[in-house]
């Protein structure tokens, strides 16, 4: 909310500090504690339509990398988490507040298709393209 | 629980999963590709021509990403006649989401004992996938080389839509396409349906199949066969097919679970 003009001055300053201080006992903590937890990365994780038994009615492919994001989207958050702007506001924010607000997701940035080759009942053939089956890239939301 | 390395030097945890949990994975990974079940396809459909021009479809669309399907059918179709991808297809397919092939539903060569010189031909398309609108449709159909007839002989090949079947009299026609071909000609003749398929796909009470007819340089209708036309019995891999590439129509949602 916009304070008044009067002692806007002080007001800002005394938030900037109260952050200041935040982000220092939020670094002093996750040191402390050991919170080195993984940061939000790309994981590998392959669906095999040959080990689900399924080439009687798949002909292609054999399987793909399907892959799916996991890891903290913690304080601080590094470039490599490529977070949006929001998420680091979020995060800061979640070290000032934890009880309300949450931390940002770890989910997928970008994500490619694929395509299916298969058999229905009847014998007939599709091919189906599936636009958002792999995880290209992870970040912070 | 172990850990497998993989072509391109990751390494990833690779465990054996329960029953329980597999037949739940597949139920999820069904349900994503929009299939209510598990197709159960005859064990004979997957050495006919319609799998192999599929795959090389499929592995036309395949991106880097992606590499080339080498599975165990392509060992089973290797050697087979390939309906070659045409650079139409390839047209095609950039534009499509689905592409469909239809399995000739007419037994074989039976007709050709009724009627010699009309083969008929009916291809299931009211399973068509909703919300999808055809932007494309292609009978495909193999003509052999006639090694016993001159070279330089011509036939007509005309495909036509069937509009009526009266039981007594004979059926009313509609020319969709026709092809002139030579005796030594060897490869897939590729009729365009598209008009049609989507009046069936619109009107599947309308859909009361194709008739092939073949004619001699003196307009005297012939035997298909006689032309090297291969319309039911012959090789498998040389079977006729109706292909369909299909767009949709608009964004679909999926139905919370």
């Amino acid at each position: 909310s916009a304070p008044a003009q009067k002692g806007r001055q002080s007001n800002r300053s005394k938030q900037q500090k109260a952050v200041q201080e935040a982000l220092k006992a939020a670094e002093a903590g996750s040191d402390t504690l050991g919170l080195s937890k993984e940061g939000c990365k790309k994981h590998e994780l392959y669906v095999s339509f040959k080990e689900l038994g399924w080439q009687d009615w798949i002909i292609a492919p054999e399987g793909y990398a399907a892959y799916y994001c996991e890891g903290e989207c913690a304080f601080p958050l590094n470039s490599d988490m490529n977070a949006t702007n929001h998420a680091i506001v979020q995060t800061l924010v979640h070290f000032i507040n934890p009880e309300t607000v949450p931390q940002p997701c770890c989910a997928p940035t970008q994500l490619n298709g694929i395509s299916v080759l298969y058999f229905d009942d009847s014998s007939n053939v599709i091919l189906k393209k599936y636009r958002n089956m792999v995880v290209r890239a992870c970040g912070c939301h | 629980n172990f850990s497998v390395d993989n072509e391109v030097g990751s390494s990833f945890i690779h465990r054996r999963l329960r029953s329980q949990e597999r037949r739940e994975i597949q139920r999820e990974i069904l349900s994503i590709l929009g299939l209510p079940h598990r197709p159960r396809p005859h064990a004979h459909a997957k050495h006919t021509a319609a799998p192999t021009f599929m795959l090389d479809l499929y592995n036309t669309v395949s991106t880097e990403a992606e590499p080339r399907a080498y599975s165990r059918y392509r060992a089973v179709l290797e050697g087979q006649a390939s309906a070659a991808v045409s650079p139409q297809d390839s047209r095609f397919l950039d534009d499509a989401d689905t592409v469909m092939s239809f399995v000739n539903l007419v037994d074989g060569d039976r007709d050709l004992l009724v009627q010699p010189h009309t083969q008929a031909f009916w291809f299931d398309v009211s399973r068509i996938p909703e919300g999808e609108a055809i932007t494309a449709a292609e009978f495909r159909i193999y003509k052999d080389f006639i090694q016993e007839r001159d070279g330089n002989e011509t036939f007509r090949v005309s495909v036509y839509q069937v509009l009526q079947e009266p039981p007594d009299s004979e059926a009313a026609l509609l020319l969709l396409d026709q092809r002139d071909v030579w005796a030594s000609d060897d490869g897939w003749l590729v009729f365009d349906l598209t008009a049609t398929s989507t009046l069936w796909q619109l009107s599947p009470e309308q859909n009361l199949g194709l008739h092939l007819v073949l004619e001699d340089r003196n307009g005297h209708k012939r035997n298909p066969r006689r032309a090297g036309l291969l319309t039911g019995s012959g090789p498998k891999d040389k079977q006729p097919f109706l292909v369909v590439f299909f767009k949709v129509k608009a964004v679909r949602f999926r139905g919370a679970r």
